[in-house]
């Protein structure tokens, strides 16, 4: 059986809330190692990977491997009911019809029990290879957020060029262009508003933004971001929770 | 215009 208590509930109830609109239902891989998710969007365009080490939680406990199949509204409209600083216990049989959630407070003075149906899902599972990105960039997550929400006012597209002096995000629409170049710089005050490039080579890649603008709604998940990238291969974009990571992927679009 | 690449052209099936 899965028994695995998270301290904040808010890291599953900001883990759904960010893929539930790319992601419909999904299979919750539970094993010793922890509780994974792998799942393509409708189109088949991006791929969310989810990581919750066994280590985030306390106590972790599943003796064999169990798939979770979720409707990942129907989780939302679960999980909405708890507070972000409640206690969440999930629990399931070896071979379960439902999942059990329980929500306590954390004064200990409320306790909130809710079963969800589950559901066959077949599930293709993609391998991803372990690439050496050409460009590696880290930076605030709310600066990430801010660049394709204003440049999506303007495209459908974003060119992403990253080279020694920086890393420029430019588009062009109808009603004109724009650009936002980063230079890399540290915060000596506060490391997590640094900007960091890593760069071998050179990369220029085109994405599109409703994918890019739809990944930041994880941004509350963490203070940073790190984009990974190397031409002709999917863009990954990476969020680090406490014990493990919310990674998307995205294929870039090509020609012109 | 640019076309759309698919992810599972990139991530083969295991």
């Amino acid at each position: 059986m899965l028994e695995a208590r998270l301290e904040q509930a808010q890291i599953l109830k900001k883990v759904v809330e960010a893929i539930k609109d790319l992601v419909q239902d999904c299979n919750f891989d539970c094993n010793d190692a922890g509780i994974q998710l792998q799942a393509m969007d409708n189109s088949h365009v991006a791929l969310v990977s989810m990581k919750l080490g066994s280590e985030g939680f306390s106590p972790y406990r599943c003796d064999r491997n169990i798939a979770l199949g979720i409707n990942l509204n129907s989780l939302m409209k679960v999980l909405r009911a708890a507070a972000n600083e409640d206690l969440l216990t999930l629990k399931a049989e070896d071979q379960p019809d439902s999942l059990n959630l329980l929500f306590e407070s954390s004064s200990q003075d409320r306790l909130s029990e809710y079963d969800i149906k589950l559901m066959d899902i077949d599930q293709e599972h993609l391998g991803i290879p372990d690439t050496e990105y050409a460009a590696t960039i880290t930076l605030p997550s709310a600066e990430f957020q801010r660049i394709c929400r204003d440049l999506s006012a303007l495209s459908e597209s974003v060119s992403i060029e990253a080279n020694k002096d920086g890393v420029k995000f430019a588009c062009s629409g109808d009603i004109g262009n724009g650009s936002v170049t980063l230079r890399p710089h540290t915060n000596v005050e506060d490391e997590d508003k640094s900007t960091k490039i890593e760069l071998t080579e050179p990369v220029n890649l085109t994405f599109s933004l409703k994918y890019l603008v739809n990944f930041c709604k994880a941004s509350s998940l963490s203070a940073t971001v790190r984009l990974c990238l190397s031409n002709e291969v999917p863009l990954l974009v990476e969020y680090q929770m406490g014990a493990g990571y919310l990674r998307f992927y995205l294929a870039p679009k090509i020609g012109d | 215009m640019s076309s759309q690449r698919s992810i599972s052209s990139f991530f083969t099936p295991v």
